[in-house]
């Protein structure tokens, strides 16, 4: 299967990636 | 807010691990398409038996690779591993490739979240299945250490029941909105999952999907398992890296597109759970064997059990007189035989009754250390000699004789030589004082010579004489 990169455009993430979750 | 749990226990549950049942496969994958709220969707269960020796996290293109944060597809990772079956495993870094939470791969830790609380699930050494919520001091552990731990979001199910809510309040982040969190657990998608059910086999899941689109949300995908009798199981990564290989070929639908997306293309991912045939354990066998399909060949009579760590001597454990060890039994001084059950025979004696015995007369010899016990009337190291017993009077007079006869022999020896050296005084004194006079008469002085007058006109006789040798002064 010649597949080849993929666009990694189908995203599902637990946290918003805006903000990484920051441990204090 | 989210605190570091470093220290105590939390919230987890830990499965013993289930004798090995000879089944007649050890690995069992199951197609399905199955309809969720009027959506068909398909997927694949994968059961596997004794999972210490069949499951492996792995890091993405082989060790190594999350400390390059490399991305590989799951074909990739899995070929070069030789897994049967392969999915996605743990969270990654998008942009960097950082692989997320704990890694522990075959044994060796790879990384660790410290402390930082999401689902996780892993295999203990001692095969114990651990599934929830861990301290950094408990994936840490070395009494019982992990040999495969990966991490995920969401305990989806915990002792047969589903846990979602609970996951939401310990694993969300409560100060970020909470939609996103939310948004994931309740949105549809392709899905995975690990876990595990009740007979203690590994359980694979895998739902094709698209966010939004197709798929599945958790609280579906956690009834379906509870369905399968799965007991314990983690939500793992999702949408485009959710990937299915099989003998190291794609076997799913994923849905990332491609640079063409006329296609459709597999993710490069971060970690991979995958499943293999039987491996020893350790794989090793702990040095003292050979791995052939899973199962350890010991070397030797003497290495037994199933990672040869244990030695086996037989029933009579070498009877108590031994030590078993790699080439039997090693038999303490004084006995010997394949089981150390015969005491040295009489004229040997020591390890492996190797020394003779130097015992006289009929003595016998000890077989431990070869000291001879003397029969009666000998004596001595050996008992080469006759005890001579005295009477106890005659025994003391001959000792006082023989004391007395040393004390009198000194004395006459003493008074001998005082004697001697009196003699020889006097006789020096007397020599001694001889001498002198007869010095004295010769030497006191120089003297005057008077001849004697004329008596009656006529020299004595004497002077005649002396008159002669008047010159001699010394005359006797």
């Amino acid at each position: 299967l010649g597949s080849g990169a993929s666009r990694d455009d189908d995203l599902l993430l637990p946290y918003s990636h805006a903000r990484a979750r920051f441990a204090r | 807010d989210c605190t570091r749990v470093r220290a105590g226990s939390r919230e987890h549950e830990s499965w013993p691990p289930t004798p090995a049942t000879p089944s007649p496969r050890g690995l069992a994958v199951r197609a399905f398409v199955s309809h969720f709220s009027d959506r068909a969707v398909a997927g694949h269960l994968t059961r596997a038996a004794e999972p210490l020796r069949t499951f492996s996290v792995l890091e993405p293109g082989g060790s190594g690779g999350c400390a390059s944060r490399r991305r590989a597809t799951v074909e990739e990772t899995a070929r070069a591993a030789g897994c049967s079956v392969a999915q996605n495993g743990g969270f990654f870094r998008m942009d960097t490739g950082e692989c997320l939470g704990n890694v522990v791969s075959d044994g060796r830790p790879v990384s660790s979240a410290g402390g930082l609380q999401n689902a996780q699930f892993g295999i203990r050494r001692d095969g114990t299945l651990v599934t929830g919520y861990l301290s950094e001091e408990e994936v840490l552990d070395t009494k019982n250490p992990f040999v495969q731990l990966l991490s995920g979001v969401v305990w989806l199910i915990r002792n047969g029941s589903v846990y979602i809510n609970e996951s939401q309040a310990a694993e969300c982040d409560e100060t970020q909105e909470t939609g996103s969190f939310s948004k994931f657990v309740n949105v549809m998608s392709a899905r995975t999952a690990v876990g595990h059910d009740r007979k203690g086999q590994l359980v694979f899941f895998h739902a094709d999907g698209q966010t939004e689109q197709r798929g599945i949300n958790l609280w579906e995908m956690a009834e379906f398992l509870l369905k399968q009798d799965v007991v314990n199981a983690i939500n793992l990564d999702g949408g485009g890296s959710a990937t299915f290989v099989l003998n190291g070929t794609l076997a799913s639908y994923p849905s990332d597109h491609c640079q063409d997306n006329m296609w459709r293309c597999p993710r490069r991912v971060s970690t991979v759970v995958c499943l293999h045939e039987p491996r020893c354990q350790p794989p090793d066998c702990s040095g003292h064997g050979t791995c052939v399909e899973g199962r350890c060949q010991c070397t030797g009579h003497f290495w037994q059990g199933a990672a040869c760590n244990k030695l086996d001597c037989g029933p009579s454990n070498c009877s108590q007189h031994g030590l078993c060890t790699e080439t039997g039994c090693r038999c303490e001084a004084g006995w010997t035989g394949s089981n150390c059950s015969e005491a040295c025979s009489n004229g040997s004696f020591g390890e492996d009754c190797a020394m003779r015995c130097q015992c006289q007369n009929g003595a016998a010899c000890d077989p431990v250390g070869g000291t001879c016990t003397c029969p009666p009337g000998f004596t001595g190291h050996t008992c080469e000699q006759v005890k001579q017993c005295f009477r106890p009077s005659e025994a003391t007079l001959r000792t006082g004789e023989l004391s007395l006869l040393t004390g009198t022999t000194w004395l006459a020896l003493t008074l001998a030589l005082v004697f001697l050296l009196l003699i020889s005084t006097v006789v020096n004194v007397s020599l001694l004082l001889g001498s002198r006079a007869e010095r004295s008469r010769h030497l006191d002085g120089a003297y005057v010579y008077h001849p004697l007058q004329e008596m009656n006109g006529e020299l004595l006789a004497g002077e005649k004489e002396q008159q002669g040798d008047a010159h001699n002064p010394f005359k006797d």
